[in-house]
Parts: structure tokens; C-alpha cells; sequence
């Protein structure tokens, strides 16, 4: 289903999820919880924002039906501590890959991915300043590895 | 029609926060 313009901020979340509904559904449902929370508060009145909200709804329901057995899914404090290391593992990867001089565009996308799992995390509640950190040190390593790399620059 | 609108719309935004609610145990 098309995503309406209004809900174009939560298109990375939404596709992260998609991209780890095989490998971590755990992820994949709170990506989408997270996206279903921002997307209410961005429009949840207009006809198509609406429709395509209750869609997501809809998936979120069943995903928590299937993982029902889930214990990261049925205690959102054990869900809370999988994303938390999830991202953590995620960045950490980025991190030790740029210290090596190892740029690539997958590292790029880690460290991506990484403040995309930072923001997921929001839904548990406040984030830490430690967590605060680590997303904007990865948003800003994304975006200047990523300029870098365009230009035929190396990386500092 | 337009206040029936928005009420329309309001009960459907209800509803998802209602449903939102009820997936994260909040009820």
C-alpha cells in the first residue's frame, strides 16, 4: 500500500521493519509500533493517512498474535532490552568499521540503521542521554561517510 | 457535513488509539 505524503517520516522505519521480518520479527514489530505511534500523531484524520494507519494496525495485531509465545513481544520491558542491543550490536558494527578505515556502503547503512533503532526505542519511553548520543553520532556519521564517499573523499 | 465529518473522524482516531492501546496492554 502506497504511503500517503503526510506519513513520509516514517517510511525508513516502516522499511526497516520489512527488511528484518525474516531475520528479527522482534524488530520488524516494534520498527512498525513506532511508526504506527509517529504516524498517529503526524495525521491519523485524513481518509488515506487513516486507511493506511488501520492497515498497519491490522499487521501489528497479527504480528503480536503469531509471536504471542515471544517473550520480547508479549513484555515490552524484555522487547525494550532486544532493541536496545540490537541497536547497540548494530552500531557498534558501524563504529568498528569506520575506525578501521573500512568504508563501505553497508557501513553507512549500519550506522543508518542504528539511529533508525534509537528512535524505535522512543516507544519504550525517554531515551537515555547515552542513547541520545549514539543516535545523533550515527545520523551524522551516516550522512558525512555517505557525502564522503560521492565525492571521492576519504573519510576522517 | 463538515462537523459529521470530523466527527467521523475523530471516533475513527479513537478507535486506532483504542486498538494501539489495547496491543501495548494499556487497558
Amino acid at each position: 500500500m502506497a504511503l500517503p505524503p503526510q506519513l513520509k517520516p516514517i517510511q525508513h522505519h516502516l522499511r526497516t521493519a520489512q527488511e528484518h521480518d525474516k531475520r528479527d520479527p522482534v524488530v520488524a514489530y516494534y520498527c512498525r509500533l513506532h511508526a504506527m505511534q509517529t504516524g498517529m500523531k503526524l495525521d491519523g484524520k485524513t481518509p488515506e493517512c487513516r486507511k493506511f494507519l488501520v492497515k498497519l494496525m491490522d499487521q501489528l495485531e497479527m504480528m503480536k498474535k503469531e509471536l504471542s509465545d515471544n517473550e520480547s513481544i508479549s513484555q515490552e520491558i524484555v522487547g525494550n532490552a532486544h532493541i536496545e542491543n540490537y541497536a547497540l550490536k548494530v552500531f557498534l558494527y558501524a563504529d568498528s568499521e569506520d575506525r578501521s578505515g573500512n568504508f563501505h556502503k553497508n557501513l553507512i547503512k549500519s550506522f543508518y540503521t542504528s539511529s533508525l533503532l534509537f528512535d524505535v526505542l522512543s516507544v519504550f519511553g525517554e531515551l537515555s542521554e547515552e542513547n541520545i548520543q549514539h543516535r545523533k553520532y550515527a545520523k551524522w556519521k551516516a550522512a558525512y561517510i555517505h557525502n564522503c564517499l560521492k565525492n571521492g573523499e576519504t573519510p576522517q | 457535513t463538515g462537523s459529521v465529518g470530523t466527527s467521523v473522524a475523530s471516533a475513527e482516531q479513537d478507535e486506532l488509539s483504542q486498538r494501539l492501546a489495547k496491543l501495548r496492554d494499556q487497558v
